[in-house]
């Protein structure tokens, strides 16, 4: 197993093992920023981890950002490691993650579906839902994106469970889900959620449940736009942006819906590049660009929502 | 681990509403055999579909005689998928 971080290939894809002996690893290495958090267990029984960067206080508020609910999406665990390293790395350099740390905390959960996530390195590599099973029921699995309270089971969700928008018996009976919600329901101080998903290259914020714009719409449209074209900056790489239901279409029980209707103003959804040719098969050597180009949408969501306290 | 040898994904240009329901009736007509990686949305947004090797000449036949233009956005699945594999092997070396 790797001994260090230091000599972790943050332009591979790697599997879960690796992955959370990463975390151990880093958490060891950037103890005075950085620290592993276990937020509960999945389906089956494996640790569902965050990691915490906080310079102190208490209760600070706080941003979540989250990579992998659905399983197959591998571009986005890899990014949320290259984003983790980034934010140790950078702060004390750049302003704004100074800025940000000095004043909030920031919570990363790199592998949000950890049984889906290694399903598809064991058996099934384009797995998208969490690996539940239930008596009676033959298919396997829950789109942990459509099994939030929010416009739960509503259009954009499915009732049967081999379909693989499936939402669930009912909201958050997904242990991967309820543990999120508890953890930032307990917390309490959560200002911004970044929910990180591929692919499409679209950044969007509520509502994915219905075309109402959310009160907080201009705001919302006008942060996504500049989050957009700092991201555009880097490798050209264009997004659209809007509301989920107006940009992508309608679809229920989703993790942002619920996290602004929780009072998480600065709710976000991120679909990350294919550059239109591989889809979830996204080769590893555009794991970096992406990583970087994400970044500074993500930086600009984070300084708007320290700028702008609520 | 699953193969995927021979399927592909298709890209589907849906230019109206109705073009897209007809998408969405796959997901129907053939249970678990089309696995939308970008599902119906709106005509502007492009549509792609996994399509098991089995099932290759069906959903064309489906698509062109409903007039839907299609892509071929990837050609064999197995052959990204065993390049992926190696290389993670290559890094872990």
């Amino acid at each position: 197993l790797e001994r260090s971080t230091s000599s972790f290939s943050y332009s591979s894809y790697h599997t879960l093992e690796e992955i959370y002996t990463w975390i151990d690893n880093f958490a060891t290495e950037h103890s005075d920023i950085a620290s592993k958090i276990r937020i509960g267990y999945s389906f089956e029984n494996r640790s569902i981890l965050v990691l915490k960067f906080s310079t102190g206080g208490s209760q600070r508020p706080a941003i979540w950002i989250d990579t992998g609910i659905h399983a197959r999406e591998w571009i986005t665990h890899a990014t949320g490691i290259w984003t983790a390293r980034k934010i140790v790395n950078e702060y004390g350099k750049d302003r704004i993650v100074t800025n940000v740390l000095n004043a909030m905390d920031i919570f990363m959960e790199i592998v949000s579906n950890p049984d889906g996530f290694a399903f598809t390195h064991s058996m099934n590599r384009l797995w998208r839902k969490n690996k539940s099973s239930r008596p009676g029921i033959f298919c396997i699995g829950v789109d942990l994106n459509r099994n939030w309270k929010s416009g739960f089971g509503g259009n954009g969700s499915n009732n049967s469970p081999c379909s693989e928008t499936y939402h669930g018996p009912s909201p958050q009976s997904e242990p991967e889900v309820a543990a999120i919600v508890d953890f930032i329901t307990a917390h309490g101080n959560i200002k911004a959620l970044i929910s990180i998903h591929s692919y499409s290259q679209m950044l969007m914020y509520p509502y994915g449940h219905t075309l109402e714009p959310v009160s907080d719409q201009e705001e919302l449209y006008s942060l996504a736009k500049n989050a957009v074209q700092a991201l555009y900056e880097v490798h050209g790489m264009e997004y659209i942006f809007g509301s989920i239901s107006t940009t992508l279409y309608v679809a229920s029980g989703i993790t942002v819906d619920w996290a602004y209707d929780s009072g998480i103003k600065y709710s976000f959804s991120f679909e990350l590049r294919d550059t239109g040719r591989y889809g979830f098969l996204l080769p590893a050597a555009q794991i970096v660009p992406t990583a970087q180009e994400t970044w500074l949408a993500i930086q600009t969501i984070m300084e708007h929502t320290l700028n702008h306290p609520y | 681990q699953m193969n995927f040898t021979g399927d592909q994904v298709l890209r589907v240009l849906a230019k109206n509403e109705k073009q897209l329901s007809l998408l969405r009736d796959l997901e129907g007509l053939k249970p678990q055999k089309v696995d939308f990686w970008r599902g119906p949305a709106r005509p502007s947004l492009p549509v792609d579909m996994r399509v098991p090797f089995s099932e290759l000449k069906d959903i064309k036949a489906y698509l062109e005689s409903h007039g839907l233009a299609y892509s071929i956005m990837i050609k064999d699945i197995q052959v990204l998928l065993d390049e992926e594999r190696e290389a993670m092997a290559k890094s872990r070396r």
